[in-house]
């Protein structure tokens, strides 16, 4: 199936 | 000086309900507009963010920007003594390593005090984009749940797909599989029975069942949630906390390699 996405790959650290 | 007195107390009960599965500690951010929290689970999947407006509370001060950082077991302990019609105030004078409760009841005859030692926490913050969204649907938050709880008895995912048609969300698994569809409500009686899709493009998205459980322990917040969905993008789950503020769950969708 398909894989669970880090959210820090979508979100830059500010 | 900080101090915010938050009239109904038993929204601070069910926020910290809401968020306490997810994150163990948060730092409150204050500052003279209001309280913000963001703070990610362990695995860094999803992100909860707290806006919570000084409209909303009264007395609201906060004379210099401070962050106050709590463990969330001491502070679900201390919030559990206080009684749903409770005015809870917030107090932390600059310089001392404590937080103050102060909980009154309507008639002002008793008032409890409760003190909590801050952390120094070291949280990672993400700039979160300003994002135009394939799909927006507001739906009542107790479908939302109700939905969630019953595909995840399907299984570990759920796809959730929006078309001109509705939206539908899918799970399926070992024991079988199953949808439910949902279209734009012509006529209700209430506003918050109404089931809105705001639809730029379709949108195809799959989502880890168990953090979408998590974030449903916030239904007692609204009678309604937002999902905003963006193709290959983490979901936004927004439930409005009154006029005066949101709790916001973003979750990292699952993607094919």
């Amino acid at each position: 199936g398909p894989a669970q996405r880090d959210l820090t790959s979508f979100f830059k650290t500010a | 000086m900080f101090e915010a007195r938050l009239i109904q107390g038993s929204v601070l009960k069910k926020m910290i309900d809401a968020i306490k599965d997810i994150v163990t500690d948060i730092n409150l951010d204050c500052s003279s507009t209001g309280i913000s929290v963001q703070a990610m689970d362990s695995g860094h999947v999803c992100l909860v963010l707290i806006e919570l407006g000084s409209d909303g509370f009264e007395p609201y001060r906060c004379d210099r920007n401070i962050t106050l950082g709590l463990g969330l077991k001491a502070l679900s302990v201390v919030v559990r003594c206080a009684n749903n019609d409770d005015s809870i105030t917030i107090k932390a004078q600059e310089g001392t390593d404590n937080i103050n409760f102060v909980f009154e009841s309507p008639n002002g005859e008793k008032t409890s005090q409760f003190e909590i030692k801050l952390m120094d926490i070291d949280s990672e913050h993400l700039g979160i984009p300003d994002t135009e969204y394939d799909s927006v649907v507001k739906m009542p938050s107790h479908e939302f749940q109700r939905i969630c709880r019953d595909m995840s008895q399907l299984g570990d995912s759920i796809v959730v797909a929006c078309t001109k048609d509705g939206i539908q969300f899918s799970a399926s698994g070992d024991m079988g599989s199953g949808k439910i569809n949902l279209r734009q409500s012509s006529l209700v009686d209430k506003e918050e029975d109404q089931i809105n899709i705001e639809l730029n493009d379709p949108v195809h998205l799959t989502f880890a069942l168990r953090y979408l459980n998590y974030f449903t322990k916030a239904t007692p917040l609204s009678p309604t949630v937002t999902l905003s969905l963006k193709a290959e993008s983490p979901l936004c789950v927004t439930y409005p906390i009154g006029d005066f503020g949101s709790m916001k769950f973003f979750l990292a969708p699952k993607i094919d390699d």
